[in-house]
């Protein structure tokens, strides 16, 4: 689908974003197998944008994370770049998993999303995107990069996620490289 | 090019904006 790679266009008056993004939903089928296809298959993308006014015209009419349905994420990545391990830009790449008990993802998402869109992590082009998971007992959200073996770029972002989260001490942070996740 | 870096209080200022609805 073409829509899914090419960056909307905007107004001179709008603020661009130094990147342009694809937001995706997805809902998983609790107990159904979950192949790579059907991954791919459940992924719907809900829009794009390329400025904050447009960012901001799209957020302001979804649903809260904290109202979602369990099994759901968002997943809000760089336009070109989708969601999956397969992608080119997520191959050698990994994430910062950040859990989260009930009651803060919604606020955590907000300022996660806001750094990454106001390019506050400062590690280049490193950020693929962002997801946020809405599970039974709590809430994760992760951060993907492309350089899972850059250690000063992982320290970054995590040190960066510290800061804009406001995590409560104790709050378990854990990375992992997408081909450990794919042994999982 | 100059990365567009834009601040947290910054980003939540637009969200009102017309543009922004």
């Amino acid at each position: 689908d073409k829509d899914e790679v090419v960056a909307p266009e905007i107004n001179p008056n709008e603020h661009k974003l130094q990147y342009a993004y694809a937001l995706w939903y997805s809902r998983r089928n609790p107990g159904k197998q979950n192949s790579i296809q059907s991954y791919d298959r459940n992924l719907k993308l809900v829009g794009r944008f390329a400025s904050v006014e447009q960012f901001w015209g799209l957020y302001s009419h979804l649903t809260r994370p904290s109202e979602l349905t369990t099994h759901t994420d968002f997943h809000l990545f760089k336009i070109g770049i989708k969601p999956m391990w397969e992608d080119e830009a997520n191959q050698r790449g990994g994430k910062w998993i950040v859990r989260l008990r009930k009651g803060l993802v919604s606020r955590c998402w907000e300022n996660l999303i806001l750094a990454m869109l106001g390019e506050q992590f400062m590690v280049g082009e490193e950020i693929c995107g962002a997801v946020v998971s809405i599970r039974f007992q709590e809430d994760i959200i992760c951060v993907w990069n492309k350089t899972a073996s850059d250690l000063g770029t992982t320290n970054r972002i995590r040190d960066t996620l510290r800061r804009i989260l406001h995590l409560p001490s104790g709050a378990s942070m854990e990375y992992k490289t997408h081909n450990e996740s794919l042994k999982n | 090019g100059t990365r567009i870096v834009y601040e947290r209080a910054f980003l939540m200022n637009l969200r009102n904006s017309p543009i922004s609805q």
